[in-house]
C-alpha cells in the first residue's frame, strides 16, 4: 500500500458518501444517472469475485464489501424508493449502456492477463469501469446545470482514478516484477473522458460561480 | 522481493 492508492481509495469513498447524502439529504435522484450506477455495480460484482477466495487484507476486504453494498444501494433505492425515484431524469438518462457492457466484455475475451474465467471478468470489470461514467456525463450534459453535491461526487470519482496512475508510477518504479499495463492503459482512458467536465468543475469553482456545461 | 500478489488492488 502506498500513499497514492490510500489516497484514491479514500477519494473513491468520499465520492460514494457524497452521492449517498445527495440521495438521503435531498431526497432525489436529479442529475444522476441510474445506468452510470448500475455500471458501477457491475464493475465491483465482477472485480470481486475473489472476495471471499483470496484474502489480501482486513482493509481490501472491508472497502471491497463497501462499495458493493454501496454502489447496490444506490441502484436499489434509485430504482425501489418510491420517493427518489420520482426524481429520476429517466428521459435524459437514455445511454445504450449495454453497448459498453458488450464492447468491455469482448475486449476482455481478447485482452486480458489470463484465459480464466476470473481474469476475463477482472480484466471486464476494469474496462467497463473505464466507460462506466459516459451515461452519468451525457446525463449532465443534457441537463445543463450541475448541482453542487452532483458535481462534487463525478469530481472525487474522476479524481480516485487519476491518484491510482500515481500508485502504478510509483510501484513501477519501486516493485521489479510490477506490470499492470491493462489497468494502467485502461485508468488513463477513464481519467481523459472525465477531461472535460474537470475543466468547467475548475471554471466553476475559480469564478465561484454555479458548474454549467455547454449544451 | 517476493512476487505482488495478483489484483491486490480496489
Amino acid at each position: 500500500m502506498n500513499i497514492f492508492r490510500f489516497a484514491g481509495d479514500m477519494t473513491h469513498l468520499i465520492s460514494i458518501l457524497v452521492l449517498l447524502l445527495k440521495i438521503y439529504a435531498t431526497k432525489s435522484c436529479s442529475g444522476i444517472s441510474l445506468k452510470t450506477q448500475e455500471l458501477y455495480a457491475l464493475v465491483f460484482l465482477t472485480r470481486y469475485l475473489d472476495l471471499f477466495t483470496d484474502f489480501i487484507s482486513v482493509y481490501n476486504t472491508i472497502m471491497k464489501l463497501v462499495f458493493i453494498a454501496s454502489s447496490l444501494a444506490v441502484v436499489c433505492c434509485m430504482r425501489m424508493h418510491r420517493v427518489v425515484r420520482r426524481s429520476y431524469d429517466k428521459d435524459l438518462d437514455t445511454f445504450r449502456h449495454y453497448f459498453l457492457i458488450l464492447a468491455s466484455f469482448v475486449l476482455a475475451l481478447l485482452v486480458n492477463e489470463k484465459f480464466t474465467f476470473q481474469e476475463i471478468f477482472w480484466a471486464f470489470s476494469i474496462y467497463l469501469e473505464a466507460l462506466a461514467i459516459l451515461p452519468q456525463l451525457v446525463l449532465l450534459q443534457r441537463s445543463g446545470n450541475v448541482d453542487n453535491l452532483t458535481g462534487q461526487y463525478v469530481f472525487f470519482l474522476g479524481a480516485y482514478r487519476a491518484f491510482y496512475i500515481l500508485n502504478w508510477i510509483y510501484r513501477y518504479f519501486t516493485e521489479q516484477h510490477f506490470s499492470r499495463w491493462i489497468a494502467c492503459v485502461s485508468g488513463l482512458v477513464q481519467t481523459v473522458l472525465y477531461a472535460d467536465f474537470f475543466y468547467y468543475y475548475f471554471i466553476s469553482w475559480k469564478n465561484n460561480a454555479k458548474m454549467q456545461l455547454p449544451a | 522481493q517476493e512476487q505482488p500478489r495478483e489484483h491486490d488492488e480496489l
